[in-house]
């Protein structure tokens, strides 16, 4: 991309490829590569050597009016509710939240809503164990809200800081699955106005555009108020949090690099976009 | 859909007589953004369009009054037939047990799969044996044991602190001498680019010599799909595909850029988090959901 001595048709569309190729998708590909083109020709932008910097800087720009940390010090218990589809690290990423916050002092209780899953509660209590956190449980196959009730009321027995919630992973186009998760929803905000505090999409960075209709569905569901983006120690690139954060304007809380309990970042946008390509 | 936007393209061309290079080109990029919308891979998608470009040019479809109609059949046959293809069953001949290894990214749904294919060929007499070799992640031991209880499939009991390669031998070695015929392996997920996990896995292939390698990969995946499949595939040359969540609404690109960039037949669809959600894959359906 380097060494050319004006930004022509090929360079711009050599970029197009590795905007593509990070799944920031065609439309906001093609939208980038525009705004490149004007500023070229408005002789804004001449160098070549400073094109991939202008283009990082436009992402950032977009990203950065979503780079915002959880603050979980607004309510005792502060409820988090994890949502996402099936497979993209909910379970991992709430043992990850949970030490985090242990280490900053804090105390944290695990709610075990995933009822439907084969050993989904056995593994969230391994990780309870190593996070030092208990876990409220009932019987596989219990109804999720059940567990969530409960939980909360232990929550503010105990007077813990934090609460967090794992529930089963769910295709956004399932209706009942959605229905159940509003049910949970509506739990909560019952027995403590204002709870959930925050809703976590955790979306996984090797998903292609599939993520914005993901997040486009379960904000309509259950107005998800924060993403955590996970995996990105693969090779995958999680453009899309580009066209999510753009149009739907939902804060970008963490980042997943890893299966252990130390692998969670709070979302950088400069160190994101400088990974983009 | 396709037919939509390539209507509206040849709509714009219409009454400019015969269709000019640059008409063609227009429409071949309409079709290559569709597959990009659809989480092709880009390089994949180039080709694609090269493939068809001289179909495109021929005669079928400049002179016909119809144009959109007959390059959208041109386009679905060529994609039908990219995605399709010879040894999409499952090999199972062979001296007794045979073994098959299922292998992929982390989350992309390997273990229950794994209790699908159990429950798929016990429905069809075979007597499979499930072999939980994911040591690391919390419970997946557990997970695997629970599906095989629900099933009423055998489930090998790895010991305390038995690694992978000595679960796989000894389970294998066990289902040889317990009338089981199909032993089928559950591995942890893995990063391509972890060399040591891709290592472990290519020594149980050397160990164990399975009849099937499948890799196991989500529908949804993007432009990462060709960096997966390529790896798996250059460490352990798998046998063939299994593509899960194909009851999400991604339009399942992925599966051409699998394909595409290894070669191997996708075998089966998950469609589904029950453990009869399973189904074979059909490359004429595959070709109209990208299409959209
Ligand atoms: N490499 C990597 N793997 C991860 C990351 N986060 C989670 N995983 C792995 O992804 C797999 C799935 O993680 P889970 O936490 O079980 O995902 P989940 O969303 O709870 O899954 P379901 O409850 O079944 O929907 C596990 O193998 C995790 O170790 C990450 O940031 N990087
Ligand atoms: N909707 C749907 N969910 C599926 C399908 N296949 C698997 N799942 C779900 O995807 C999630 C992950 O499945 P697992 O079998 O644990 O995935 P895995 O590849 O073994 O995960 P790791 O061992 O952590 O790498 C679970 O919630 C499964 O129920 C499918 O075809 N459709
Ligand atoms: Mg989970
Ligand atoms: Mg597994």
């Amino acid at each position: 991309v380097l060494g050319k001595k004006n930004i022509d048709d090929d360079l711009l569309e050599e970029l197009e490829e590795i905007l593509i190729t990070s799944d920031i998708g065609v439309q906001t590909a093609f939208r980038l590569i525009e705004d490149m083109r004007e500023k070229v020709k408005r002789k804004e932008l001449d160098d070549p050597g400073l094109l991939k910097k202008c283009l990082q800087e436009e992402i950032m720009e977009i990203l950065k009016a979503e780079e915002s940390p959880l603050d979980v010090t607004g309510s005792v218990p502060f409820v988090i509710l994890v949502v996402g589809v099936n497979g993209v690290g909910k379970t991992t990423t709430i043992a990850k939240m949970a030490n985090g916050f242990k280490e900053q002092g804090k105390s944290v209780l695990l709610a075990a809503a995933d009822t439907f899953r084969a050993a989904a509660i056995e593994q969230l209590e391994i990780w309870g164990q190593r996070a030092g956190c208990k876990v409220i449980k009932h019987q596989s196959g219990s109804d999720p809200s059940a567990v969530v009730f409960d939980a909360l009321k232990a929550a503010q027995a105990r007077g813990v800081d934090v609460l967090i919630v794992d529930t089963a992973g769910r295709l956004h186009t399932k209706a009942n699955l959605m229905e159940e998760l509003k049910k949970i929803q509506r739990i909560m905000g019952r027995e403590l106005p204002d709870a959930p505090h925050e809703v976590l999409l955790i979306l996984d960075a090797t998903t292609g555009q599939n993520a914005i209709s993901q997040a486009k569905s379960f904000k309509e569901a259950t107005n998800i108020t924060g993403i955590a983006l996970t995996k990105l120690d693969g090779t995958a690139k999680g453009g899309v949090v580009v066209g999510i954060s753009h149009e739907l304007k939902i804060p970008l809380r963490y980042v997943g690099i890893g299966e252990g309990m130390d692998d969670l970042r709070v979302f950088n946008a400069k160190e994101f976009v400088e990974a983009l390509f | 859909s396709l037919t939509e936007r390539l209507n509206t393209v040849f709509k714009k061309l219409r009454g400019h007589g015969k269709l000019s290079e640059q008409n063609i080109k227009d429409v071949l990029r309409e079709i290559r953004l569709v597959l990009l919308e659809a989480d092709v891979n880009f390089r994949v998608a180039k080709d694609f369009i090269e493939a068809i470009r001289v179909k495109a040019l021929g005669k079928e479809v400049l002179n016909s009054l119809t144009p959109a109609q007959q390059l959208i059949k041109i386009v679905n046959t060529e994609l039908t037939s990219l995605l399709g293809g010879e040894n999409s069953q499952l090999k199972l001949s062979g001296r007794r047990p045979i073994s098959m290894m299922f292998v992929g990214l982390q989350g992309s749904g390997k273990t229950t799969t794994v209790g699908k294919l159990a429950k798929f060929l016990k429905e069809k007499s075979h007597n499979p044996y499930m072999v939980p070799a994911d040591v690391s992640r919390p419970a997946a031991i557990d997970q695997l044991q629970k599906l095989g209880q629900q099933l009423k499939v055998d489930t090998y009991e790895p010991k305390q602190d038995e690694n992978p390669l000595v679960i796989c031998k000894n389970a294998v070695s066990f289902a040889g001498v317990s009338a089981h015929d199909i032993v089928l392996i559950d591995t942890a997920g893995r990063l391509h680019i972890d060399e040591e996990l891709m290592q472990e896995l290519q020594t149980i292939k050397e160990t164990i010599l399975p009849n099937e390698i499948l890799l196991v990969a989500d529908a949804m995946t993007g432009q990462d799909a060709v960096n997966v499949a390529g790896k798996f595939n250059e460490m352990l040359d798998m046998d063939g595909v299994i593509l899960t969540k194909m009851d999400g609404d991604a339009r399942g690109g992925a599966a051409l850029s699998i394909k595409a960039v290894t070669g191997k037949p996708i075998k089966f669809v998950g469609t589904g988090e029950h453990l009869d959600a399973l189904e074979v894959f059909f490359p004429d359906r595959m070709a109209s959901r990208i299409l959209g």
